[in-house]
C-alpha cells in the first residue's frame, strides 16, 4: 500500500532526542492542579493562560458543525440540551467552574470533554 | 495514536505515546494539515495534580479537558489510552445514558479516577478491565516491576483481551495503535508494523526514553494527526511531553 512507499514511510529515525528539528514544534508548559482547592480555583490559572487557544479550538469545531448543519440547530442542541442531558454532577461541577470564566458555553466545554464518545458517531 | 510499554534488560520500564487526533475534521488545503489537530497543539499542557502539597499523579492534557488520556502515578504505574473503533461504539453508550441507563463510565473519567485513586498496577489493571464504559477503548498500562506492561482491549461492557509483556516469550514490549492486536490493522493505516520494526531494530538492550522518542518520531508512527509525544519512566516518576509536527511529505494519518 502507499503507506510503505517512501516518502510516506522511512527508515527508523535515530538521534531525534533531545527533541529538535522540523518534527519538534515546542516544549509543553507545566501547571499545578491543587486538589485541595475548590473546583472554582483549580483550573483558573491554566484556563486564563489558554483561553484564547481554547476559544479558537471550540470555534473551529463550531465551524465544522455549521458546515454539516448550516441552520445552527446542531450548535443549539449542544449549547442548550447537552449539559442537562449528559453530565454526572460531580464532574460537571468541575466543568461548571471552567464555564464561570465566561468565554464559551458550558455545552461546548461538555462536548469537548466527551468528544471521545461523540467521535464514534 | 500509538502507545508503547517496554522493559529494558535491566528491568527498567518505559512508556511512550503519540496522541493523534482530528481525523476527517476539516483539512487545511494550504497548510496540508488537519484543522482540529493544529488547534489542539497550543492547548497541550502538563499537569501536576497535588494533594497536601504531594504529587498524586501527573498527566499530559489539552487545556479545558478534565479527563485523562496520558498519565503517571509516580513510582507506581503509567497509563495511556488509545481509541478503539467498534460498531458497538460510544454513540450507543451516549444513547443509553440519555435514556437513563447510567451504570457505564465516560472513558476519560475512568482513567482520571484510576490515576487519582488506584494504589498499584494490579488494582489499576482490575479497574480498567472491569469497569463498564460508554465507549470501547484500549488501555495501555505500565507498572513498576518486571513484566508489568499490558494492553487491555475493552468493549463497552467487557474486557476482551489482555496482552502482557512476557520476557520468557521474548515479548519485551507491547505496542498498540488502534486495532485489535490479534487482527491485521487496516491496510491503509498500518502504523503497527513500522513501529514494531523500529522497536525490534532498537533492541531491548538499547531501549530508553531517548530511543523510544526515535521510534515515535518515525513516519507513519508520526503523522499529520500527531499532536504530542509523551515519554514516561515510572521508576523516576518522570513525564515529559513535546508538541510535534510532521513536515511534508507525511501521511495524513
Amino acid at each position: 500500500s502507499t503507506q510503505f512507499i517512501p516518502p510516506y514511510t522511512e527508515d527508523c529515525r535515530t538521534e531525534m532526542y533531545p527533541p529538535n528539528g522540523p518534527t519538534f514544534r515546542g516544549a509543553v508548559s507545566w501547571y499545578t492542579v491543587d486538589l485541595d482547592l475548590p473546583p472554582s480555583k483549580r483550573w483558573t490559572a491554566l484556563i486564563t493562560d489558554k483561553k484564547t487557544d481554547l476559544v479558537n479550538m471550540i470555534q473551529a469545531i463550531k465551524d465544522l458543525a455549521y458546515a454539516f448543519v448550516p441552520s445552527g440547530r446542531l450548535i443549539e442542541l449542544v449549547d442548550i440540551t447537552l449539559v442537562s442531558v449528559i453530565f454526572p454532577l460531580t464532574f460537571s461541577l468541575n466543568l461548571y467552574y471552567i464555564f464561570l470564566i465566561p468565554f464559551c458555553n458550558l455545552g461546548e466545554v461538555v462536548l469537548f470533554n466527551i468528544f471521545y464518545e461523540v467521535f464514534t458517531v | 495514536c500509538t502507545s508503547i510499554v517496554a522493559e529494558d534488560n535491566k528491568g527498567n520500564l518505559f512508556h511512550g505515546r503519540n496522541l493523534d487526533f482530528g481525523l476527517f475534521m476539516g483539512w487545511d488545503v494550504k497548510n496540508k494539515s488537519w484543522i482540529i489537530s493544529e488547534k489542539l497543539k497550543p492547548l497541550v499542557v502538563n499537569l501536576d495534580f497535588k494533594r497536601n502539597n504531594q504529587t498524586v499523579f501527573k498527566s499530559t492534557n489539552f487545556a479545558g479537558y478534565v479527563g485523562m488520556l496520558t498519565g503517571i502515578k509516580p513510582h507506581i504505574f503509567t497509563l495511556t489510552m488509545n481509541e478503539r473503533f467498534s460498531l458497538d461504539g460510544g454513540y450507543i453508550g451516549i444513547l443509553e445514558w440519555i435514556l437513563g441507563k447510567r451504570d457505564g463510565m465516560w472513558m476519560s473519567f475512568l482513567t482520571r479516577s484510576v490515576l487519582e485513586n488506584a494504589h498499584s498496577y494490579e488494582e489499576a489493571k482490575t479497574r480498567l478491565a472491569q469497569t463498564k464504559l460508554l465507549a470501547p477503548a484500549y488501555f495501555i498500562l505500565g507498572g513498576n516491576q518486571t513484566g508489568q506492561g499490558c494492553i487491555i482491549t475493552r468493549s463497552r461492557l467487557l474486557s476482551i483481551d489482555m496482552l502482557e509483556i512476557d520476557l520468557k516469550l521474548g515479548r519485551w514490549y507491547v505496542l498498540e495503535t488502534n486495532y485489535d492486536h490479534w487482527e491485521e490493522p487496516l491496510f491503509l493505516d498500518d502504523r503497527r508494523t513500522p513501529g514494531m520494526k523500529c522497536m525490534n531494530q532498537t533492541t531491548q538492550k538499547n531501549i530508553s526514553l531517548k530511543t523510544m522518542y526515535d521510534v515515535l518520531s518515525t513516519k507513519p508512527v508520526l503523522n499529520k494527526l500527531t499532536t504530542y509525544t509523551t515519554l514516561m519512566q515510572v521508576s523516576e516518576g518522570k513525564l515529559e511531553s513535546y508538541i510535534r509536527d510532521c513536515p511534508n511529505p507525511c501521511m495524513p494519518w
